[in-house]
């Protein structure tokens, strides 16, 4: 463990309490896709089957559990008690590629044909792209509410802190994991427009409205 | 370590 790594984990953990304390203070998951939610939580299942089988640390085991459980409950947030604050129809990726892409990819590059090695692979290449539908859905509606800009940011901030720990790892372990690497890149690349527009205009007190 | 992989990181 390390600093840029503790502070991405903590930045991800509070993405999550933003985007609960957007959902509990509008009543309302307006602006959010649930198909970016769910992505999460296929992700998290798919990855920390090692709960089971391999013991890290306390925090660890306790991030894991929270990860999944609150992807849970977010999708119970959206599906039942603000169902009727849900947009369907700006929620519209094909959502199919990403799990299917994810699938292939994980089969071509998966460091050993185990299924806990295999699914956390899988898991690697669909966190990659599950921001996809989120974003595709900023760029419909035009303009976002300030707090879920604030959510989108601290899980933008969380990889970017990411691609500093693995640099910090190589340089002290002289460690790498190619899949881990090359995938958070492109996931933190996916994010570069949105940066610019909270850097310009959110941190500016201005509303998030893309040009 | 000789891990290729980062399974320690979530």
């Amino acid at each position: 463990m390390n600093i840029f790594r503790l502070v991405a984990d903590l930045m991800h953990l509070g993405s999550i309490l933003i985007l609960l304390l957007k959902m509990f203070t509008s009543r309302s998951c307006a602006g959010i896709s649930f198909k970016t939610q769910a992505l999460y939580l296929i992700v998290f299942v798919t990855r920390y089957l090692d709960l089971f089988t391999h013991f890290v640390s306390v925090y660890n085991t306790f991030m894991k559990i929270f990860f999944i459980s609150s992807a849970g409950y977010i999708l119970y947030m959206m599906r039942v008690p603000l169902k009727d604050t849900y947009n369907k129809h700006l929620d519209a990726f094909r959502w199919e590629f990403l799990l299917g892409g994810a699938g292939v990819l994980a089969l071509v590059f998966t460091h050993k044909y185990t299924v806990i090695e295999t699914l956390w692979t899988y898991s690697i290449f669909l966190e990659m792209m599950a921001i996809l539908p989120q974003l595709l859905q900023l760029q419909r509606t035009g303009e976002a509410e300030t707090i879920t800009t604030h959510y989108l940011f601290a899980l933008g901030a969380y990889r970017a802190l990411y691609i500093v720990n693995w640099i910090y790892r190589y340089e002290t372990e002289h460690h790498v994991d190619a899949i881990s690497t090359m995938a958070g890149i492109v996931q933190t690349a996916l994010y570069c427009d949105f940066f610019y527009v909270y850097f310009t205009r959110v941190l500016k007190g201005k509303r998030f409205k893309l040009p | 370590n000789d891990s290729p992989k980062n399974h320690d990181e979530l």
